[in-house]
C-alpha cells in the first residue's frame, strides 16, 4: 500500500469519471442517436453510455492520452466541446481540473493509507463517489438551461496543458498511433458565450474545480 | 518558460453522426 502511486489514483479516478460524463453528454446533447446508447449504473446513479464500438474507442483513446498529463498535473482544464456542421463550437463543457499540492498530496497520501489500513476504504470511496454522482446528475439534467443544438453536431475533446507538458503527449502518440495536435483558434473560442456553472467539487484527493458550461 | 497554456486535441475526429447511422443501418 504504501507503494500506491497517488498520482496514478487521481488520474484514474479522473479518467473513469470523464470517460462517463463525455458519454452523458453526447446522449444529453444529442450529439449521437438516442438508439446507440444503454443505460448502466455508475456511481449508484443510472447513466446513459454508447455500446458503439467505433465511438467508444475514440474516447478510450481520448483518455489514455489524457492520463499522463492528468497524473503529472499537468492538464489544467479538460473541454468537451460540441461543433455544428461548420465545426464552430456551439457550446462547451468544461472540467477544471487542479490536483493539490505536492505537499498536499503527501499528506493526503498518508491519509490514504491511514483509511486503507485503520478504516475502511469504503468511506473514502463513498465520500468520492457521493462527488462525482452529483457532477453526473448535473450533466444529466443541463438540457434544461441549455438551448437545443442544431442538427447535424459533432464533438472534440480539448486538453488545456503546460507548454512543457506537450512532450509528454508526443511520447504517447508514438505509442498509441493517436497524435494529438495543437487546437485551432475558431475550435477554442466562442463569441460572447453564456456561461452556465453547473458544479464545483472538492475531496481531499479529487479536486474538479468546476464544470461550466457555455453556449454561443 | 514552459509555463504557457497550450490547448491540444486528438488529430484524428471521433465518428460523425452519419458514420454511425450508416452502421446501424448497416447491422
Amino acid at each position: 500500500r504504501q507503494d500506491l502511486n497517488f498520482g496514478q489514483v487521481v488520474a484514474d479516478i479522473l479518467c473513469e469519471f470523464l470517460e462517463v460524463a463525455i458519454h452523458l453528454i453526447l446522449y444529453v446533447r444529442e450529439v449521437y442517436p438516442s438508439g446507440i446508447f444503454q443505460k448502466r449504473k455508475k456511481y449508484n446513479v443510472p447513466v446513459q453510455m454508447s455500446c458503439h464500438p467505433e465511438l467508444n474507442q475514440y474516447i478510450q483513446d481520448t483518455l489514455h492520452c489524457m492520463k499522463p498529463l492528468i497524473e503529472k498535473n499537468d492538464a489544467e482544464k479538460v473541454v468537451v466541446v460540441i461543433m455544428d456542421k461548420e465545426h464552430r463550437p456551439v457550446e462547451r463543457f468544461v472540467f477544471e481540473i487542479s490536483q493539490p499540492t505536492l505537499l498536499s498530496i503527501r499528506c493526503v497520501h498518508v491519509d490514504v493509507c491511514f483509511c486503507f489500513c485503520c478504516c475502511s476504504s469504503d468511506s473514502l470511496l463513498s465520500h468520492v463517489e457521493q462527488l462525482l454522482r452529483a457532477f453526473i446528475l448535473k450533466i444529466s439534467v443541463c438540457d434544461a438551461v441549455l438551448n437545443n443544438n442544431p442538427p447535424g453536431c459533432s464533438f472534440s475533446v480539448l486538453v488545456h496543458t503546460r507548454e512543457a507538458a506537450t512532450r509528454s503527449m508526443e511520447k504517447v502518440q508514438v505509442i498509441k498511433d493517436f497524435p494529438w495536435i495543437v487546437a485551432d483558434e475558431q475550435e477554442v473560442h466562442m463569441k460572447e458565450p453564456r456561461l452556465i456553472p453547473l458544479k464545483t467539487m472538492t475531496s481531499d484527493i479529487v479536486k474538479v474545480r468546476k464544470l461550466l458550461a457555455a453556449e454561443r | 518558460t514552459g509555463s504557457a497554456t497550450h490547448i491540444l486535441k486528438p488529430l484524428m475526429s471521433p465518428p460523425t453522426r452519419d458514420e454511425i447511422l450508416c452502421t446501424l443501418l448497416d447491422l
